[in-house]
């Protein structure tokens, strides 16, 4: 079982923080913060994989990250180097599937790309805007507000709709779960609550709080209250990891081999 | 009695709530979010004034907002707009300064130039120290973290120190509650308290909310807690705004008139 996963975000906007939430274990090292301010020019492409066990499946999770994206002033083609990873990943795999031997195809390719969104309350900015128009039709876009706990409940929602308008007006896809009809209706429920919430809003921490009651939540302690991850009420954390690593994992995989890829393959078998 | 106040920042920083709430009026008017994604190209310079009472003293306070700032893919000279408009206030007060009658001189010039630190908290980014390096010769800057809500006390803590570590490195002036050894000890502590809370970090809001208590206070509700505004242990809003309207706006007039415009002056007069 693999999966591969892209994360896309400006530094700062809690993207380390969120993965090692995601997956509970530490994907991206801890921050020496004192090389954070050197200027990176232009997009660096690295990756980390780690072994996880997910629902009692054993998981290569490999997590792409893309450091120096929308951090500097300049930042024309900041997609670019992002994109043709892309589409290097899906080269790399038709080279595999036209091999003579093709028994031991290893697969790539980017299932999912996590792609985050400031919680400036407004709405779409215009990298996120140009960003987005450039993946959709190469990879399942999962467009994800971080630390959402910088906006009140009414805020997101205005914010939330705001966002999907955008994405509608520009003829953005992004990953939304579907079902059939015919399907269980604890099933259909459950999707139709998760689509409710798309885009996710989430809240990451790698600390650990005690609560006055006891008990001990994954969290942010503030002078005014304890924000718990974990807590449906506070962020769709909970949404977000479900839909990624145990609803819909399949899906990614699938849509990315069935449609994304084939379309990659047949344009470029075209030209 | 006139006070001229520059804000930069980008959009969805919290600018306009943070002055609305410095000066407890709408200076900012309340926005039409439908017409905040259009993107803009550069900077725009548009100045509102408002008539406002601060220690019973009549104030015309004029608030320079700088809209545009940032929020391009490209930045590349961003600051150039916000830099001609301080230094034509310079050369328009020069000009009055050079005429036969100067009983009617008017001060446009800008007093102080608050300037939005987005709360990452990891350091000051590229954008941040181009622009700072740019202006602190000409203009009394005052770096202001907002949102600070978004970060907890400790996270607080280390990303004051990196951008003051930033500021430092960098050879960045900016402007700091100073004093004289043979001043009241009460001015000197309180002088001396500010000065370790900077730069300052707020959090601003537009709502009042009634306490459990029965009290009703600035801030912010959430599922998990009410942020106060004025709540000296939440954020450093009181400090900010007693050091900005009360205890040291005579100062910020004096050090843009004796030394920053006098400096453009004989810049001007030479070449
Ligand atoms: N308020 C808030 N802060 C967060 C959240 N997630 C991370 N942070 C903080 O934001 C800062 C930057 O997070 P980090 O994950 O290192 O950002 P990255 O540069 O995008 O990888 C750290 O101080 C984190 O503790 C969140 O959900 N809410
Ligand atoms: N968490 C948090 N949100 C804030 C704060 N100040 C403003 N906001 C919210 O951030 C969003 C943008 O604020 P606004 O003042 O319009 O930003 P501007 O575009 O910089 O003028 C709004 O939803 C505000 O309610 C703050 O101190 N903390």
């Amino acid at each position: 079982f693999n999966f591969t996963l892209m994360v896309v975000g400006e530094a700062g906007i809690g993207k380390s923080t969120l993965i090692n939430t995601l997956f509970n274990t530490r994907v991206f090292p801890d921050k020496d913060e004192s090389t954070i301010g050197e200027t990176r020019r232009g997009v660096e492409i690295s990756s980390m994989s780690a072994e996880i066990q997910e629902n009692g499946v054993r998981l290569r999770l490999t997590v792409v990250d893309t450091p120096g994206f929308g951090d500097s002033i300049n930042n024309d083609d900041c997609w670019q180097p992002i994109l043709e990873n892309i589409e290097s990943r899906f080269d790399a795999y038709l080279t595999q599937e036209n091999r003579v031997n093709r028994s031991k195809i290893s697969d790539n390719r980017i299932h999912a790309l996590i792609y985050l969104i400031k919680p400036t309350g407004h709405a779409l900015r215009a990298i996120d805007i140009e960003f987005m128009k450039r993946m959709h039709t190469k990879v399942n876009l999962i467009p994800v507000i971080t630390k959402s706990d910088t906006l009140t409940q009414d805020e997101l929602v205005g914010f939330k709709s705001r966002i999907i308008a955008d994405i509608n007006y520009h003829g953005i896809q992004i990953f939304k779960p579907q079902w059939e009809s015919f399907e269980d209706p604890e099933v259909i429920n459950e999707n139709k609550d998760m689509l409710s919430k798309i885009p996710f809003a989430v809240i990451g921490s790698d600390k650990i709080i005690e609560k006055p009651d006891g008990n001990r939540v994954r969290g942010r302690l503030y002078p005014w209250g304890i924000i718990e991850v974990e807590n449906e009420k506070h962020n769709d954390f909970i949404k977000l990891r479900k839909m990624l690593v145990c609803t819909h994992m399949e899906e990614l995989k699938d849509v990315t081999d069935s449609i994304l890829y084939e379309n990659h393959r047949s344009q470029k078998l075209v030209t």
